[in-house]
């Protein structure tokens, strides 16, 4: 069963990072999560692979450059908040 | 496949 709900994810940065790649496909919107390690930061909060990416620490990404939200994720310090929905959701 | 429509990817 999938979940469509949009979900907040909270999570510390472990020894590899937050534990997920954040990637943007060619011609299609948005951008989406995937690479999730298994028992790492991001799979703990919750986030899954394809999983699409709203917000960063409570700010609307959806519309902000690949670079941009990038940075903004690697500038989040020790702690990740992210807003996500799955695939289906988005 | 959407391997080959990934155009950007950061680990982080």
């Amino acid at each position: 069963k999938v979940n469509h709900k949009p979900r907040i994810c909270k999570m510390v940065k472990g020894p590899n990072g937050f534990g997920f790649s954040l990637n943007m496909a060619k011609n299609k919107p948005g951008l989406f999560i995937n690479e999730v390690q298994s028992h790492g930061p991001a799979d703990t909060a919750g986030v899954e692979n394809n999983d699409f990416l709203v917000e960063v620490n409570g700010e609307n990404v959806m519309n902000e450059s690949y670079d941009k939200v990038v940075a903004r994720i690697q500038s989040s310090g020790d702690k990740l908040t992210v807003l996500v929905c799955s695939k289906d959701a988005y | 496949n959407m391997i080959s429509l990934v155009t950007q990817k950061t680990k982080l």
